[in-house]
């Protein structure tokens, strides 16, 4: 390995990084989980950490561009140069770059992430069948309204399993219009347009109206890229046109003729040689994880390793079950040493609780509180509510903060901050519930707490519990795991949150509402699509990943991010 | 079979990449990642210069030292790769 001379290097282990802009070629979620996982290798190995900012100058700042990008270096097209990123330091140092005229996806082509339909935002299984006929991409077959959708499974005739695919009648990235699909035809600068275009830019990114006037509305955003359409060239975005005519010759699939790299190409009309339309055909494309954690190991201090099977190694390899290699460890480690364990905490005795199952209808309690449990969980003499750092579940109860783990909770005051009480033994507030509570709120109509753990849920009136009973009781499907974050919202409904989607509650029926699943990232912009807490304090709404928070203000704006305990708890 | 193999190369619209020879090629990839700018900055850089540029990056990617431009050198400089100079400066 090689570090920058002079070693280079953050002063600092709390690195925080920025994502300016997505590539059309992936759904948002996935290339921030990309960036999120290239993180994740060096902060395995160090005592780094990293946390996302929405706004502000962080130390790294990650972004998409093509070509002449705002730097001295400008990118290539596609192929050649990928991306690049510069050494630890103040300014643009620390930055990592990304061409976006590469195809970027998880390594394997095209990753597709579906939205809507039946399967949850699962990703697209190519090749699948559908009435029979196999399909190795989106298609709009079986549609009326133009709409390119996948099968989640193989096979579309026997599970039936589908969801929407990346188009620009579905939603836009980025601009003013929060994800608002094009609408065509619109007008720009007096003219009509009836698909995306990139008039207007020099930076070659495909944009379309909101509205059916730009100019009156100036409502836009950019178009989600086609798992079909071809990259760069002079059609970006457009599907290829087969069979097409070049050099009077009839083309029925792309072909490298013409070019002296062998790179495949296709037209996107049906006569190349009078329309000169064409762009690269789809392919593996490259693993944006792979690459960003190359980048990332630069933005920590590191230079290119001539080990081979580094992943400082300049060139690009795609690897399917990645690891990072001695060589990598070595070196980021010489920066910035190892990452210091926890100290092993000695296992605690299990709880044995017995509690009433109940299946009732109605959630009225009907029985008479069950005795305590006698418990054995002891609490830790060291139990310090500043010194966890993820809590199961946290959740304002009767105007005060509770924060729950591992069978405790402490109580902190909504009006003092920093008043920490506790821990308490779960078991002796309310006995009926297990030791790992997932999420809580109270209803503030009557008064009932609710609890999740798992695929169980209980009810608390005061002293009397009703449960456990089973989440399909309130209409969740059974691959809903367990809920993360509970949110009180007003006229008796609550949003529960689990994984990437949250669904509405409506506590006196006692069901979730129809149309739900959404997806989290849809209606809570900026927030970790896998928080596991979410929580409602202040008026604000938290969403909690390790020790960080995300908090969004009343006008649904991440307003601040930082660390639990040092700004809620006020830890010292 | 029976279909000869196109070897007229056009120019496509939009193309970045220019069609270079591969002389030209290496040239510019020796500099641009480190190999050559050292030598060309003192206003030596000569094919002494640009041979010895040749087998520090073979012996960096792995390749037989010939110094020469040779095929498995050329193919190695055209795959896709991270931008940062491997040579410090």
């Amino acid at each position: 390995y090689q570090t920058f001379e002079g070693d280079l290097k953050w002063d600092h282990t709390d690195i925080t990084y920025r994502i300016l802009n997505y590539s059309p070629d992936m759904e948002a979620s996935l290339i921030d989980d990309a960036f999120a996982r290239a993180f994740k290798v060096w902060s395995d190995v160090t005592p780094l950490t990293f946390t996302r900012l929405y706004d502000g100058t962080a130390d790294i700042m990650v972004s998409f561009g093509k070509a002449d990008h705002g730097d001295p270096y400008p990118f290539d097209g596609k192929d050649g140069l990928l991306a690049h990123a510069y050494p630890p330091g103040e300014g643009m140092q620390g930055d990592a770059h990304f061409d976006d005229d590469e195809f970027w996806t998880l390594g394997t082509g095209p990753a597709v992430k579906t939205r809507y339909g039946n399967a949850e935002g699962a990703m697209c299984n190519f090749p699948f069948i559908f009435e029979g006929k196999s399909y190795s991409s989106c298609t709009t077959e079986g549609r009326t309204d133009n709409l390119p959708w996948c099968a989640t499974t193989a096979n579309y005739d026997k599970d039936k399993k589908f969801g929407f695919c990346p188009s620009e009648l579905l939603y836009t990235i980025g601009g003013n219009s929060d994800g608002e699909p094009c609408v065509f035809p619109f007008v720009f600068l007096g003219e009509t347009y009836n698909g995306c275009t990139t008039d207007g830019r020099s930076d070659g990114y495909r944009w379309c109206a909101t509205t059916s006037s730009f100019d009156s509305d100036k409502k836009f955003g950019f178009c989600p890229s086609r798992d079909t359409a071809v990259i760069g060239g002079n059609s970006e975005g457009e599907p290829c046109h087969f069979p097409f005519k070049f050099m009077d010759e009839t083309y029925h699939s792309c072909t490298s003729d013409g070019r002296n790299d062998g790179k495949l190409w296709c037209a996107t009309t049906d006569d190349y040689d009078d329309d000169k339309k064409w762009g690269f055909c789809p392919d593996q494309g490259y693993s944006l994880f792979l690459v960003a954690a190359h980048e990332f190991g630069h933005a920590l201090g590191l230079e290119h390793s001539n080990i081979r099977e580094a992943l400082m190694f300049p060139m690009y390899k795609y690897v399917k079950d990645f690891s990072l290699h001695s060589d990598d460890v070595e070196g980021i480690q010489y920066l910035y040493g190892s990452r210091q364990k926890p100290d092993p905490i000695p296992p605690q005795p299990t709880t044995t609780i017995v509690s009433p199952v109940t299946d009732e209808e109605t959630l009225e309690p009907t029985s008479t509180p069950t005795p305590p449990p006698v418990t054995t969980v002891p609490i830790h003499p060291s139990s310090d509510a500043c010194q966890v750092d993820k809590f199961d579940c946290i959740t304002e109860i009767k105007g005060e903060l509770h924060l729950f783990k591992d069978g405790q909770y402490w109580r902190m005051s909504s009006e003092r901050d920093g008043d920490i009480q506790g821990p308490y033994r779960i078991s002796e507030r309310w006995p009926a519930l297990p030791d790992t509570i997932d999420a809580a709120f109270e209803d503030l109509l009557t008064k009932k707490i609710y609890f999740f753990s798992g695929r169980r849920f209980w009810v608390y009136t005061g002293p009397n519990v009703l449960g456990p009973r089973s989440l399909e009781k309130l209409g969740f499907k059974s691959n809903v795991e367990r809920i993360e974050g509970a949110l009180p919202r007003t006229k008796g409904k609550v949003l529960l949150f689990s994984g990437e989607n949250y669904w509405r509650l409506d506590v006196k029926a006692q069901l979730v509402d129809r149309g739900y699943p959404r997806y989290i990232d849809l209606a809570f912009g900026g927030v970790p699509v896998d928080a596991h807490d979410v929580f409602l304090h202040k008026g604000n709404i938290y969403f909690c990943r390790d020790r960080f928070y995300w908090r969004m203000n009343s006008r649904r704006q991440v307003d601040r991010v930082g660390y639990l305990k040092y700004d809620v708890l006020k830890c010292p | 079979f029976g279909r000869p193999l196109k070897s007229v190369f056009i120019t496509f619209p939009g193309d970045i990449i220019r069609n270079t020879t591969d002389r030209e090629f290496a040239d510019s990839y020796l500099e641009r990642f480190g190999y050559l700018s050292v030598q060309k900055r003192s206003g030596l850089q000569s094919a002494t210069s640009t041979s010895k540029a040749l087998k520090r990056l073979q012996r960096n990617l792995g390749l037989e030292e010939t110094g020469q431009l040779d095929e498995a050198t050329i193919e190695a400089m055209k795959q896709p790769r991270c931008g940062v100079p491997d040579v410090r400066n």
